[in-house]
């Protein structure tokens, strides 16, 4: 475990609580794409099959544990909750993400690095992770003004894979033991790459203290 | 069986 690894975790629970904090208490998901999190929640479940029966570290096993609940909670909240699910704007959050799942499955059984179910699912979580956002991002181009705690939650969800790539560059030269991983490392730099257009509006938005507005 | 291509990240 380096620094930049537990940022990358640290920023990835932020913007888990951020989004939970958002919907808890103003009771809304407005600009929130139900998509992207149902892509999300399936991350986690094929990420995390091993859960229970290969177990690394407590670290892993809690953080773990708070993504699959977070993710399933929100789900939650926005498909049955009376009042939160009132917010949810299904008209504008259109994008056909069922289009991303089969790529990404057969992807994952073409390239992974072992024919195991639990490999594959895991190689399936990572590339599914990386257009996860696209939903999310196409609703925020839609929504003209995005609101403080929405912006938040993209910026750090963004955030959290960077900080991953810092953290592989590090391990791959401090760890001599560390053997490369091209598909997790090929598949967090495309995600990272999707936010860039994000970042550059968000940073902006922030900088000049003007509400965060992307280009249609 | 060959050692499972452990992933010790979230």
């Amino acid at each position: 475990m380096n620094i930049f690894r537990l940022a990358g975790d640290m920023t990835h629970l932020m913007s888990v609580l951020v989004l939970l904090l958002k919907i808890h208490t103003i009771k809304s998901c407005a600009g929130i794409s139900l998509k992207t999190q149902e892509l999300y929640a399936l991350v986690f479940a094929a990420r995390y099959l091993d859960i229970f029966t290969h177990y690394y570290s407590l670290y892993n096993t809690v953080m773990k544990l708070i993504f699959l609940g977070s993710s399933f909670s929100i789900l939650w909240y926005m498909k049955r909750h009376k009042v939160v699910r009132r917010s949810y704007d299904k008209d504008q959050d259109t994008f056909r993400h069922h289009f991303l799942v089969l790529p990404c499955l057969v992807l994952a059984l073409l390239i992974n690095e072992k024919f195991t179910f639990k490999e594959v699912m895991w190689t399936f979580s990572i590339y599914l992770e990386a257009v996860a956002i696209l939903p999310q991002l196409v609703l925020l181009q839609r929504t003209r003004n995005v609101d403080n705690l929405t912006g938040q939650y993209v910026f750090l969800l963004g955030a959290y894979r960077g900080l991953y790539i810092i953290n592989w560059i590090y391990r791959y030269f401090a760890e001599p033991t560390y053997s490369t991983h091209w598909i997790t490392w090929i598949s967090g730099l495309l995600q990272t790459l999707l936010y860039a257009d994000f970042f550059y509006y968000y940073i902006n938005s922030v900088k000049n203290n003007v509400r965060l507005q992307l280009p249609a | 069986a060959e050692e499972e291509a452990d992933h010790d990240e979230l």
